[in-house]
């Protein structure tokens, strides 16, 4: 789901409209033509959700967020642009069938930890890399 | 509605082969070739709560460390006696070195009497052999809680060994090489920690020898105690204080998941 942490109750229904989600982007950035830009946006993976709480111990789930916005030229500061998109948004320029604009994707990423049973009822606490956005960014 | 929603999130909803697949995909993440079904629900057994402990450990620190990857303890130690087993300031150094840790339940337990000489021991024994590959041990302990006794003992110093047992003999004792012991007084409450890595690592690399652990209780003067009597928790005590083994890893190699 695509709510705050604290979701709405009805939480296996999804929100009846994009009203909840919009509201939710547009707190976030004032101006509209920012909200295309490239950036960071909830999403909470809830293992709860999916029925698993009777082997994973912790977490109920977490925020795991995603990226989306364009990269378009120019690349300007807010869209956390690397120094080679400009290259790659020249190639893109040269030859758009075949060559993408830069992607808008993560740039930093956290680690997880997860607490869970195995088949034999062992416990097994592991950290997982690489899981949770932290910064989204055009490359 | 608005057609200005640029980000409009939810276009379609899954289907339940991509729902499936979805699933999978999340498992295999995790390492996990399918969902665990765990026969013994216990999450307020001794190991999960001591492993609780740890996640929360981690968790307060998740995100700390250069690369945002990494975790760093200003843990402090707390040994209870009452409530579940806590972490010790040496679990939190095993845990910063760890990618993985372990806890095993006991799978068996006797209580055996030799006469002549008269002595008592207990077995257990910990299946070792459900671990991911790529992984070494860097650390392992075996935990065991000590009640309270009252009167018989008092003012008595008991002596606790383990054993990692190496032969099994019908009828006589088995052979055994001693892990760990410790010296405390018989009123002592609390959680007994002995050090079992070598052990263990011997366990993971020849399954075949892991032949389990042996305890034995004695006086000073070389008195052989029933562990129960000496108020060792055992398997069929109350469950955040049976006895358990945890175990850090290292990963060996890089993971890579398995193509599907």
């Amino acid at each position: 789901s695509t709510g705050g942490k604290q979701r709405s109750q009805n939480r296996s229904k999804p929100p009846k409209n994009q009203e909840a989600l919009r509201v939710t982007n547009v707190a976030e950035n004032s101006s509209s033509d920012q909200r295309q830009a490239c950036k960071k946006h909830e999403l909470y993976v809830s293992f709860r959700d999916l029925g698993w709480q009777d082997w994973i111990i912790a977490p109920e789930g977490y925020a795991a967020y995603y990226c989306e916005g364009e990269c378009a030229f120019p690349l300007n500061s807010y869209m956390n642009a690397t120094n080679h998109a400009i290259v790659q948004t020249l190639v893109h320029f040269i030859n758009p069938d075949t060559v993408p604009k830069p992607c808008c994707a993560p740039t930093q990423l956290n680690a997880i930890s997860v607490l869970y049973f195995d088949d034999s009822s062992n416990v097994i606490l592991k950290k997982y890399r690489n899981m949770v956005v932290r910064a989204c960014g055009c490359h | 509605l608005d057609n200005e929603v640029h980000s409009s999130f939810i276009h379609r909803r899954l289907r339940s082969q991509e729902r499936r697949e979805m699933q999978r995909e999340i498992l295999s993440i995790l390492g996990l070739p399918h969902r665990p079904r765990p026969h013994l629900q216990g999450k307020h057994n001794s190991a999960p709560m001591f492993m609780l402990d740890l996640y929360n450990a981690m968790a307060v620190e998740e995100g700390g460390g250069p690369d945002g990857q990494g975790f760093s303890y200003p843990y402090k130690a707390v040994f209870s006696t009452q409530g579940p087993p806590l972490a010790s300031l040496q679990d939190s150094r095993f845990l910063t070195d760890a990618d993985m840790v372990m806890s095993f339940v006991n799978l068996v337990e006797h209580d055996k009497e030799f006469f002549h000489p008269r002595y008592h021991h207990r077995e257990f024994r910990f299946d070792l052999s459900k671990i991911p590959e790529g992984e070494a041990v860097t650390a392992a302990e075996f935990r065991i809680y000590k009640d309270y006794i009252r009167e018989r003992f008092d003012n008595q110093t008991f002596r606790i060994r383990v054993y990692q047992v190496l032969q099994e003999h019908l009828g006589r004792d088995s052979d055994l090489f001693l892990l760990d012991s410790r010296t405390l007084w018989a009123s002592e409450e609390g959680w007994l920690v002995f050090d079992i890595t070598a052990t263990s690592n011997h366990w993971v690399v020849n399954p075949r020898h892991n032949l389990g652990l042996q305890l034995s209780v004695e006086t000073l003067d070389g008195q052989s105690i029933n562990p129960k009597l000496a108020g060792l928790v055992g398997r069929h005590g109350p469950q955040n204080k049976q006895p358990f083994m945890v175990a850090f890893f290292k990963a060996t190699e890089v993971h890579l998941r398995s193509i599907r």
